[in-house]
């Protein structure tokens, strides 16, 4: 598969979610 | 306690797939005389000695198996249950000396803790839950999630064991608003939870703080998968799914497991590779396990099939012996173990390479 079919990708996905994600 | 087991059994063997792949090291006979429905195998410890111990369940029993030498196993403890049946054993990983177990008729009723007391040495039970129990995982750092209730009032709720099985916690992840049929953890991340839905969502959490951080829509294509495991690499999620219902496809033969690569911050995704059953072979997926880059499933044919997740194929089939198909197959815990069982009781352990 493409990566590119994925979007922008972050190696900190997880912390990033867990900041903008309802407490 | 008598040893009830076992001669090295000269069947079933494997095909002709790749039959060096599969040896047959062991066979162990379940006395009970009920239906056989899982097997397990975990670390127990007895005098100052942990031992990789089997657990099967049948539907009012459990019994633990200790080795002995050559290949033998001796039933050491066994609990008895009288009203509602064992559907699966929920292994918990990092707790030694504690097993849990799930039981109900078609859907799960309770949760309970298997254990053994430190005073006398007599098998003792606990229920941890009752109510309707839809998903049920052991999780390592001795935790144990599930999720229950119906749509409006779904828990999705995480117990954690204390290092000698006893005093749990409780806690609660923000529920999604649909129904997790399953759950996954997430390798290189501690602190993340998958979970698949009725709708066919991945729905991810943040362990640490209960949040829910993602629903993801996947492919329409197969309803109802089932999530075997997870990992994160490079900023995108990897995880091995199985179609229970999928329909077989002349093309493709029948997928059985599925790789699909999520990007979480977008939620786009694309599936990488289907895992098929070879030319020749029919089935669907009945129920699998899948440790490290191996996966196993039982076939509706009776079959077992594995596959090796890197290579991308088949490498071994256990086709059913006359008149007993497969119902159920683990990946050793404590080994490179296959356990296969069979409704009657019989469960056979296998050496794979």
């Amino acid at each position: 598969c493409n990566k590119a079919d994925l979007g922008p990708i972050s190696l900190n996905w997880f912390e990033e979610l867990s900041s903008e994600a309802p407490p | 306690h008598s040893i009830e087991q076992t001669e090295i059994a000269d069947l079933p063997a494997c095909d002709s797939l790749n039959p060096g792949n599969l040896q047959l090291v062991s066979k162990l006979k379940n006395p009970s005389g009920s239906c056989s429905v899982d097997v397990s195998a975990m670390w127990w410890e007895r005098a100052g000695l942990k031992e990789p111990c089997i657990i099967t369940a049948c539907e009012y029993v459990v019994s633990l198996w200790k080795p002995l030498d050559t290949w033998q196993w001796k039933n050491i403890y066994t609990w008895h249950f009288t009203e509602v049946p064992v559907l699966q054993i929920v292994p918990v990983p990092d707790v030694c000396n504690l097993v849990c177990v799930a039981l109900g008729n078609l859907e799960i009723r309770e949760l309970r803790a298997l254990f053994c007391s430190p005073d006398d040495g007599s098998e003792k039970q606990v229920l941890l839950k009752s109510g309707n129990i839809k998903a049920v995982l052991g999780l390592t750092k001795r935790r144990l999630v599930n999720s229950s209730g119906t749509l409006c009032d779904q828990q999705v709720e995480i117990m954690t064991f204390a290092e000698d099985g006893g005093n749990k916690e409780k806690q609660f992840l923000m529920p999604p608003e649909e129904t997790v049929l399953t759950f996954a953890e997430v390798q290189g991340l501690q602190e993340a939870l998958l979970g698949t839905t009725v709708m066919n969502n991945i729905v991810i959490w943040n362990l640490k703080t209960g949040q829910l951080l993602k629903k993801m829509h996947i492919d329409d294509s197969y309803q109802a998968s089932v999530c075997h495991k997870a990992y994160s690499e490079m900023g995108l999620l990897f995880v091995i799914l199985s179609h229970p219902c999928a329909k077989e496809s002349e093309s493709l033969g029948s997928p059985v497991f599925q790789l699909i690569v999520i990007n979480p911050k977008t939620t786009l995704n694309v599936g990488v590779m289907l895992y098929c059953l070879p030319p020749g072979q029919a089935g669907r997926f009945l129920e699998g396990d899948v440790k490290d880059d191996r996966a196993a499933a039982v076939l509706t044919s009776g079959a077992v099939a594995i596959w090796d997740l890197l290579l991308g194929h088949c490498t071994a089939l256990l086709p059913p012996v006359p008149d007993q198909n497969w119902s159920f197959v683990k990946w050793s815990g404590t080994d490179s173990h296959l356990l296969a069982g069979q409704k009657d009781g019989n469960i056979f352990v296998y050496r794979y390479s």
